[in-house]
């Protein structure tokens, strides 16, 4: 573990708990997409298998759970308890056609051949566009809740944050893995655009 | 040789 990676962690964490205070307080799912919520929980679900094959330490078992837990529990809030204010007009980012090409490419490209593997080597390629649903909503709608807006600047933040972890463990410990790094800086790249306006203007109240 | 599997990682 190294300090960027647990600032990663942690703004991943920041920006799942933003999600859903936004949801519970407002009592409204208006301006999220329930598409990258779904994404987001099929990311989680194939990654997390291992959940019970291996342990590797409390912290990581516990996130685990953390981020499964809250995936799972925005879809009820979007789809079940908040259903009504969910924005089914805005929210149309067509995502088979992110899912299906993962899928051929994780079966492609990967390190191993195996169920798990291929599992995790799919969800390591569908978190980089999983938030492409949500983009698109946001421009579609030509602006974000000022909440919405951070929620989006943790999530983008934490995988920016992951590269800075890669780079320190291909110098600290020899280590690096080539598709979780091409696929977080595909991840982060693809949030520039809202990291300038975010950064610039705040894209809330446009 | 650098190791390749990054599954200690969230």
């Amino acid at each position: 573990m190294n300090v960027f990676r647990l600032l990663g962690d942690i703004s991943h964490l920041l920006a799942i708990i933003i999600l859903l205070l936004k949801i519970w307080k407002t009592r409204s799912c208006a301006g999220i997409s329930g598409r990258s919520q779904v994404l987001f929980a099929v990311v989680y679900t194939a990654r997390y298998l291992d959940l019970f094959t291996s342990y590797i330490s409390a912290y990581n078992s516990i996130m685990k759970l953390v981020f499964l837990a809250a995936s799972y529990g925005t879809i009820y809030l979007m789809f079940i308890k908040f259903k009504a204010s969910y924005d089914h007009n805005h929210d149309t980012f067509r995502i088979e056609f992110l899912i299906l090409p993962c899928v051929l490419l994780s079966l492609l490209i990967n390190h191993e051949f195996s169920p798990l593997e291929i599992l995790w080597t799919f969800s390591i390629y569908l978190e980089s566009v999983a938030i492409l649903p949500q983009l698109f909503m946001v421009s579609k709608t030509g602006e974000a809740e000022s909440i919405t807006s951070h929620y989006l600047f943790a999530l983008g933040s934490y995988r920016a944050l992951y590269i800075l972890n890669w780079i320190y463990r291909y110098y600290a410990e020899s280590h690096y893995d080539v598709i979780a790094i091409v696929a977080g800086i595909v991840q982060t790249v693809l949030y520039c655009d809202f990291f300038y306006l975010y950064i610039t203007k705040g894209i809330y109240g446009q | 040789k650098r190791t390749k599997s990054a599954k200690d990682e969230l």
